[in-house]
């Protein structure tokens, strides 16, 4: 790097020129965001307050959408009413020390909204676990490794879900302690329901199979881009 | 005696046109958006007497007066940014990931003495 660039990378808070290996579609909400600002008057621009994310009302001037680095858990049989089960993981430790976090946003996206006839009215339930100290004492089995934090039941209707994770990724900062999340959906069927017919699950499981991907929406307030409370003239 | 030289409007300081082009120097791999923006600068002269457009504080108000009476041994006062604008630049990082990031004061919008 020439001595200027490294110079004016380092004012843009950036320690060297970013190298994208596969680089991913732009989110939507953030290019929403960026045409907004960009269409700003300038002199609106002056007043609106540069460390402040008005579209989610928290402090902010960075806002990075992170790329789920899990994989999906196969156990070989679908268990009983299982129709998904994925490792969610990701790497916050490109946030700089001075950064603080005040938002963290799960995304489940899936492909479309579903209609599906075969799942109309299907409920389905969606645990996410959070994993921790996996096996310390050489525990063979990472299902004692986790903390349940969302139980909720859908109907498969809407493109996204969206979960607020911003207690959790604070935690993400130490990337010792950042050992992800377990997503599981599986069919609704009650306390009483016998498991379905591996079959049958698999009829049910259809309209999941149109889930996408899940991606991390975190906002940090960086104190260097701050406005300096400059006196008016 | 001040001696008095009419300066023409168009060297008096004001906001140049500065496009920075990030392929220029290279950056479009890794900038989403924008390709570049007008950042501008200041450039000008802060004449005697200092007119009411040229944003001057009362301090440059003295010093041009002091250069009037004594051109070699005070300097004109200096032409510099007094409103500034931000702006967001949408960029991938090391690891992919996509970043919406906010910049104060990247854009010239007034200069004054």
């Amino acid at each position: 790097l020439s001595l200027q660039e490294s110079l004016l990378l380092k004012s843009l808070g950036l320690s060297t020129r970013p190298s994208p290996k596969t680089p991913v579609p732009v989110p939507s909400v953030l290019w929403r965001i960026f045409q907004k600002r960009k269409t700003l008057p300038s002199t609106n621009k002056d007043l609106a307050d540069g460390s402040r994310v008005e579209e989610f009302n928290v402090p902010g001037n960075i806002i990075r959408v992170f790329t789920d680095q899990g994989h999906f858990i196969h156990n070989g049989q679908p268990q009983r009413l299982l129709c998904l089960q994925k490792r969610l993981y990701f790497n916050l430790s490109v946030l700089e020390e001075s950064e603080r976090l005040t938002m963290a946003q799960l995304e489940i996206k899936f492909s479309q909204n579903s209609y599906h006839a075969s799942s109309q009215g299907q409920v389905f339930e969606l645990r996410l676990y959070q994993t921790f100290q996996m096996s310390l004492r050489g525990m063979s089995s990472h299902e004692h490794g986790r903390e349940l934090l969302v139980e909720q039941s859908f109907a498969q209707l809407h493109k996204s879900l969206l979960f607020n994770l911003s207690g959790v990724a604070k935690g993400w900062r130490t990337q010792s302690r950042n050992l992800g999340l377990i997503l599981e959906i599986s069919v609704s069927g009650g306390d009483d329901a016998a498991a379905p017919r591996t079959g049958r699950l698999q009829s049910l499981c259809t309209s999941i199979d149109s889930f996408v991907d899940t991606s991390l929406l975190v906002v940090t307030l960086s104190p260097q881009q701050c406005k300096a409370s400059r006196r008016r003239r | 005696s001040a001696h008095y030289t009419p300066v023409t409007p168009s060297n008096l300081c004001k906001p140049r046109r500065l496009y920075i082009s990030f392929s220029d120097v290279g950056w479009e791999n890794w900038i989403i958006a924008p390709q570049g923006y007008m950042a501008n600068y200041c450039l000008g002269e802060c004449p005697f007497p200092l007119t009411a457009e040229l944003n001057s504080t009362n301090h440059a108000i003295l010093q041009t007066m002091v250069h009037s009476l004594d051109p070699e041994g005070t300097p004109q006062p200096c032409c510099v940014p007094v409103r500034l604008s931000p702006i967001s630049i949408l960029y991938y990082d090391n690891n992919d990931n996509v970043v919406l990031r906010h910049y104060e004061d990247m854009v010239v919008d007034e200069c004054g003495c």
